[in-house]
């Protein structure tokens, strides 16, 4: 029994050691960075809360979404759309409550108008129609 | 998805105040977005001396039904389809509820005293502008009489504060008419509206008939002039913008005073004082570049 207990505890020191020595990959992941992944939020925005309703007539405000925390494989010198595009789309698949889709692809946003005063009183009705946001990165 | 609409906003979004850097930064973005160097500072709003916000803010609602019922198709093929999104509540149920509620508003009696609707010649301009403008009239002190002893009033509107590519697709004048002097009994009147083409000190302008209306002197309501093709070519060469002049005549083409004939100038309630709007068309597709 004696050898058995220490041949085990010979093991968990060696696998351990091995662990610490090797580079993180792509399957660690979900070790350390979890608290800081990136994540999408949602927020009405108010005129009033910016002071800015005596020129903006109408709509009172609207619903923005904006990104907190860090990508999982920022777009930076070493990482270029296409390998961000590819290894997001892996992570996702392996952790996708953690990792967001890559979101590359053009996206068209709802119509929206505004409707506010200029600096002459002139009113301005402006009707966005075919707005796109493209983007790289998490979302 | 990032919406400028209260009616795209779900209950599931946050509201709460923002941070003052998070406050810049949105109110950077946001005149990025409408193209403005700085915040515009109007006037106060008891100088607005025009019903046009009323207007405006009508087509505004016009508008945004209309992005509505187009959202609602989608949705309602979405949903036919299994979309989560689902029916909007308390939006006209048929797709085209924009005409829908149009066609009430034409059913509203001329004697109304609500602020001004959006006529039909109005919705197909809508629905192709990219932007609407209304301008404030410009003109200070009221000049009633002419040297050749004609009744008057003028309108004059800024139009250099458009944006570049910006082309004028309509542009109307809009002035209230109330129950005339009770003199004229119901007589017909006839409203016209000129261009200015050259004034002078000692004379009487030259001018250019641009539209005119026969109304019958109990007539109570807002008057349409089209000066689509006189606002393009102030757009074009402003330093030909010397205004509008507008009068009145009986059948047997006297001059009256416009006061008389019921006219409601700058001294009017604001709900009825005159404007001028212009629907535009721009061409170019929006990019948002990247933050």
């Amino acid at each position: 029994a004696a050898n058995n207990k220490r041949k085990n505890q010979n093991r968990n020191k060696s696998s351990s050691h091995q662990e610490s020595s090797r580079m993180p990959s792509v399957g660690d992941y979900n070790a350390s960075e979890q608290k800081q992944a990136c994540k999408k939020h949602e927020l009405y925005v108010s005129f009033r809360d910016l002071g800015w309703q005596d020129w903006i007539i109408a709509p009172e405000g609207y619903a923005a979404f904006y990104c907190d925390g860090e990508c999982s494989f920022p777009l930076n010198a070493h990482m270029n759309a296409t390998n961000h595009a590819i290894v997001q789309t892996l992570v996702h698949l392996m952790f996708p409550d953690h990792v967001p889709k890559p979101c590359c692809a053009p996206t068209k946003l709802n119509a929206i108008s505004v409707l506010y005063f200029d600096d002459s009183s002139n009113v301005i009705l402006k009707k966005y129609r075919n707005m796109v946001v493209r983007s790289c990165g998490c979302h | 998805q990032g919406g400028l609409g209260d009616n795209h906003v779900h209950s599931s979004f946050i509201y709460r105040r923002l941070r003052n850097h998070e406050r810049r930064e949105i109110q950077r973005e946001i005149l990025s977005i409408l193209g403005l160097p700085h915040r515009p500072r109007p006037f106060a709003p008891g100088k607005q001396a025009s019903s046009a916000p009323l207007f405006m803010l009508d087509l505004y609602n016009a508008m945004t039904n209309e992005e509505d019922s187009e959202e609602l198709e989608y949705s309602l093929k979405g949903s036919i389809a299994g979309d989560s999104r689902g029916i909007r509540k308390g939006y006209p149920a048929s797709p085209n509820g924009y005409s829908q509620r149009i066609q009430l508003s034409r059913m509203t009696p001329l004697t109304t005293q609500n602020p001004p609707l959006a006529s039909l010649h109005d919705t197909n301009f809508l629905s192709d502008a990219d932007m609407v403008m209304s301008f404030v009239n410009l003109v200070e002190r009221d000049k009633d009489f002419s040297h050749q002893r004609r009744h008057y009033k003028e309108f004059r509107f800024d139009l250099t504060q458009i944006p570049r590519g910006e082309a004028v697709t309509a542009a109307e004048f809009r002035i209230y008419k109330d129950r005339s002097n009770s003199r004229f009994g119901n007589e017909t009147i006839q409203i016209s509206i000129y261009q200015i083409i050259k004034d002078y000190p000692n004379r009487d302008a030259d001018l250019f008939l641009l539209d005119s209306r026969k109304a019958q002197a109990s007539d109570v309501g807002w008057f349409v002039f089209d000066i689509t093709a006189t606002s393009n070519h102030w757009v074009i060469n402003p330093h030909n913008n010397l205004g509008l002049q507008l009068c009145a005549e009986t059948g047997d083409g006297r001059s009256i005073n416009v006061k008389s004939a019921g006219l409601i100038g700058r001294h009017g309630p604001q709900s009825k004082q005159p404007f001028m709007v212009a629907f535009f068309k721009a061409s170019e597709v929006l990019f948002r570049s990247v933050r």
